[in-house]
């Protein structure tokens, strides 16, 4: 799980 | 990075700035929720938690500094600066009613049960349903000052636009997350009875006043 990839978007 | 994704990042950082310059200009948050701006506060400082451990790109570090920096400003100005044009008794939705079940919600349902992504959830679902106290507050009184509608069609724009965003990463780069888009069709929803108004009402010169 990376949450880098998920969470781009503010 | 597409056009509806930044047009959205741009409506929101008008509608913060919106809000700010008008409690500045006219030295007065009557009509504003601070109820709802301590929501937002709370909203990004939660999300934004990321900046400590992990960098996306310039951009996304600087809006992020600026959302938060503008939403305690804005929450500074309510309850200290301006606290005498405070309309503390239209204010009186009770919040608990919103954090506590998006408290509880955040830990039942989410991608991965760790505290920042926990707090990361509960930031999505609290920001759908932050602008309740203010709606609630437009309702109670009846009306709004016309820069107060401005302030709301941009906020509720934004997260328009990200409805949009969402179907195209989804067919050009099959990126899906299913938390952000059920929490950003609420939270659309919640807006498209004031869109009515504010197109009906505003666009056509006339004050935001509703029925009694």
């Amino acid at each position: 799980f990376d949450p880098v990839m998920w969470h781009d978007e503010l | 990075m597409n056009i509806f994704r930044l047009t959205g990042d741009l409506s929101h950082l008008a509608a913060i700035i919106i809000l700010l310059l008008k409690i500045w200009k006219s030295r007065s948050c009557a009509g504003i929720s601070g109820k709802s701006q301590i929501l937002f506060a709370l909203v990004f400082t939660t999300r934004y938690l990321d900046l400590f451990t992990s960098f996306i790109s310039l951009y996304n570090t600087c809006m992020k500094l600026i959302y938060i920096g503008c939403a305690y400003a804005t929450v500074y100005l309510i309850y200290a600066k301006f606290r005498a044009t405070y309309d503390g008794n239209h204010d009186s939705f009770r919040v608990e009613f919103l954090v506590v079940p998006v408290g509880g919600l955040s830990v039942l349902i989410n991608h991965d049960f760790s505290p920042l992504e926990i707090l990361w959830t509960f930031s999505i679902y609290l920001e759908s349903v932050a602008i309740l106290p203010q709606l609630f507050m437009i309702s109670k009184t009846g009306e709004a000052e016309t820069i107060t509608t401005h302030y709301l069609f941009c906020l509720g724009l934004y997260r328009a636009l990200y409805l949009f965003n969402w179907i195209w990463r989804f067919y050009f780069e099959g990126f899906f997350d299913m938390i952000a888009i059920v929490a950003g069709v609420v939270q659309t929803v919640l807006y498209c009875d004031f869109f009515y108004l504010y197109v009906t009402k505003v666009l056509k010169g006339k004050k935001l006043s509703l029925p009694a």
